[in-house]
């Protein structure tokens, strides 16, 4: 599974 | 969002606006390292690559684009300002920070969490980030006498780090598989550089006293 790296943080 | 990461964005925001405060209505930015302004900026505009590929909310694009701007703005008003130009001072700012860059390049070439130019741009501007203090630190020792905003604008500019670090702690224990070693050193890496100027900063404001570090 792909883990999409997600920065969701600034 | 939880309330530690959104103390700690409010905290970064205070910050700039700090910043931006004295040097807009003092027209001055004595004791403010444009070396740390350029490495911010650079940080930023590593770190906000997705700004406009990846929405996550208008919050978080929000703030991107007021960090980008208010971190270009600084280095453009300590530059070319001309009349807070001339507060800059050269001779005392002069960390090589350069030195800082490549390193932290090639430490986000070699570890991060996915071998991609998007990831490793980003994984760099966390290192920078976490040293990007270290020629303001080195000026603060050098100028004598630390005005109140300078002051204030450093402590800031740690604290909301700090509150990043409660942030993970907190995203650790509320959220499987939230697990970020490399976020997480950086950041407490960052956060200890403040060690020294904190428990100065904490000593002026307990005495009562102006806020000096020792050369």
């Amino acid at each position: 599974l792909e883990t999409f790296l997600y920065h969701d943080e600034l | 969002m939880n309330i530690f990461r959104l103390a700690g964005d409010m905290t970064h925001l205070a910050s700039v606006l700090v910043l931006l405060l004295k040097i807009h209505t003092i027209k001055s930015c004595a004791g403010i390292s444009l070396k740390t302004q350029e490495l911010y900026a650079l940080v930023f505009a590593t770190r906000y690559l997705d700004l406009f590929t990846d929405y996550i909310s208008l919050y978080n694009t929000l703030m991107k684009l007021i960090f980008l701007v208010s971190s270009f703005s600084i280095v453009w008003y300590i530059r070319h300002h001309k009349i807070v130009r001339r507060s800059y001072d050269k001779d005392q700012d002069t960390f090589r920070h350069y030195f800082l860059v490549l390193p932290c390049f090639l430490l986000a070439l070699v570890i991060n969490e996915k071998f991609t130019v998007k990831e490793i741009m980003w994984t760099f501007s966390l290192y920078l980030e976490a040293v990007a203090i270290l020629p303001q630190l080195v000026l603060l020792q050098r100028t004598r006498n630390i005005d109140n905003l300078t002051g204030q604008y450093v402590f800031l500019l740690g604290a909301y780090r700090s509150l990043y670090i409660l942030n993970w702690i907190y995203r650790y224990f509320t959220e499987p598989h939230y697990v970020h070693w490399i976020t997480w050193i950086s950041g407490l890496v960052q956060t200890l550089l403040y060690a020294d100027f904190f428990y100065y900063y904490f000593q002026s404001w307990k005495n009562n006293v102006k806020l000096e570090l020792p050369a």
